[in-house]
């Protein structure tokens, strides 16, 4: 995939739960073995083969009308939740 | 299934309609009550959860309070206009928010039928978020998070068994013994309502049907979107290579200026210079800004100065773009085709010296293109009847160029049946190879 596609991806990626969202304190990169992690991850969540690479079954999969939540809720999500519920 | 830990405490709950689409095709308030109340169904028909819907004066005070949004609506999920996120809900707690379920407000809903997004199928999916369950990635599963299309007749619409152990892992199964109260919901439920049709029923259009069919006259990448032009009409293709519409649109109505009775354009580009667009229609051609054209529109073709080897003048034009590779224009007729550095010049204009050159220099691709495009990174997309071909960046000369099914990778139509390949491929007419008979 070209940049573009690429920091698309990750974009997808941490919005929907398979890679930790960026940390603005810190401005932490993504490891590339992360991101091949996350794409795996999100490959066999959704039934396509775990190639970790931005495959163009899995960019056709990015570009599909889903819901908004993500795959993969854990307890940071949740906590999110509840604070911005208090707010 | 994956549920989230959470669920209500309670067994009746009460839900609201908040406020309703407002984008086509209008679906009628007492039809999206409806669907809402069957999406209700297929998870009250398991368990013992009862739904109510709430009278209008209480409607803030329910349980689950649904809602029609667009972009920023102050609960940190953003809705991203049509295609991408579709809807999403908040699970089961204490605070106001929660099961609160909120459908994108740009999204054409719909039911039972393929123009749009079918409001069942997601609301039996968001109220599963409502109710604890978290996305699935089994199939089937109605809480896949990727949407599906419709899932058929709402009133006879049965849980997929995971979704049916996922909830009755929070409520239980449904007791067999348990007497409905007496305003449960499901003992009347309004009849379904019918698919939405047509408001101008008055010939079948065919056009509307042959979007599999390929045979776009033209192609083009206008401000980042793809435009496929076939008769009278057009179908639309989003960056996010999203189909707006199954149904065409008509040309007329939104590209206002073309002479009445079009009902085949050429060839059409946005020029890189001025971002205006150039409709080429047999020996004329127009300049649109934007979606009205220019005064001063049509003028002859022959302002291009497009002379063939042969001497000829060319009378119309097969396709039209500009190469990303190189940011030159390029117009293809007859099989030869020449090319342009355009600056902001209007009238008369000459080809680069050099040219006509003959398209078969476009190894692997047509040499009769309907249309082409510059797309994605930069490559040259051809297409012919209902095939493309993709021309790497930079590329004239590439070995294997395969082609691929338009209807398929553009019209989202479903992939053909295998059919048995003839064992003579001398048989003309049976073949079922590509265009240039590879």
């Amino acid at each position: 995939p070209m940049p573009d596609q690429y920091s698309r991806g990750v974009d997808w990626l941490s919005r929907y739960g398979y890679l930790p969202p960026p940390d603005p304190r810190t401005g932490k990169l993504q490891t590339k073995e992360g991101i091949e992690r996350a794409i795996k991850e999100m490959q066999r969540f959704a039934g396509l083969k775990d190639t970790g690479k931005l495959d163009s079954d899995t960019l056709k999969l990015l570009n599909t009308p889903r819901c908004s939540l993500p795959d993969i809720i854990g307890s940071e999500d949740m906590l999110k939740k509840r604070r911005r519920k208090r707010r | 299934y994956a549920t989230t830990g959470l669920r209500w405490k309670k067994s009746d709950l009460t839900w609201s309609i908040q406020n309703y689409p407002s984008l086509p095709p209008l679906l009628q308030p007492n039809n999206v009550r409806t669907i809402m109340a069957y999406a209700f169904k297929a998870w009250s028909d398991v368990t013992n959860l009862k739904f109510h819907a709430t009278s209008s004066s209480e409607q803030d005070r329910a349980d689950i309070k649904i809602s029609f949004a667009r972009s920023l609506h102050d609960d940190g999920y953003p809705f991203d206009g049509k295609g991408g996120t579709l809807a999403h809900a908040f699970f089961p707690g204490e605070a106001d928010i929660a099961g609160d379920t909120h459908f994108d407000d740009e999204e054409s809903w719909t039911y039972l039928d393929d123009s749009g997004t079918d409001l069942f199928a997601v609301a039996v999916h968001e109220f599963g978020h409502a109710l604890g369950l978290s996305h699935s990635s089994s199939h089937p599963s109605i809480m896949r998070p990727y949407y599906q299309g419709p899932v058929g007749d709402i009133a006879s619409y049965t849980l997929p068994e995971d979704d049916r152990y996922a909830i009755q892992s929070l409520y239980g199964r449904k007791s067999s013994l348990s007497t409905p109260s007496p305003n449960h919901p499901t003992t009347h439920l309004p009849k379904p309502p019918s698919p939405p049709r047509p408001k101008v029923p008055s010939q079948p259009d065919p056009s509307a049907q042959n979007r599999c069919e390929g045979g776009f006259e033209a192609v083009a990448n206008i401000r980042g979107e793809v435009f496929f032009f076939k008769g009278q009409y057009f179908w639309r293709i989003q960056r996010t290579g999203s189909l707006v519409s199954f149904h065409p649109a008509l040309i007329k109505n939104f590209w206002i200026g073309l002479p009445p009775g079009t009902n085949k354009i050429d060839a059409v580009y946005e020029r890189k210079t001025d971002s205006r667009i150039i409709f080429f229609i047999g020996s004329q051609y127009w300049v649109f800004k934007d979606t009205v054209a220019v005064s001063g529109y049509p003028r002859p073709l022959s302002d291009w100065g497009l002379i063939s080897h042969d001497g000829s003048e060319v009378k119309r034009v097969d396709a039209a773009f500009v190469w990303a590779h190189n940011g030159k224009t390029y117009i293809f007729s007859g099989g030869e085709f020449w090319r342009f550095s355009e600056g902001l010049e209007s009238g008369r204009r000459r080809p680069d010296a050099g040219y006509p050159r003959n398209s078969s220099l476009w190894k692997g691709a047509p040499s009769n293109p309907d249309d082409i495009i510059t797309w994605s990174d930069g490559d040259a997309y051809f297409f012919k009847d209902n095939s493309y071909w993709i021309l790497k960046s930079g590329g004239l000369d590439q070995d294997n160029v395969i082609h691929k099914s338009t209807a398929v990778d553009w019209m989202m139509c479903p992939k053909p049946t295998p059919t048995t390949r003839p064992t003579n491929p001398r048989h003309r007419g049976e073949c079922n190879c590509g265009l240039n008979g590879a």
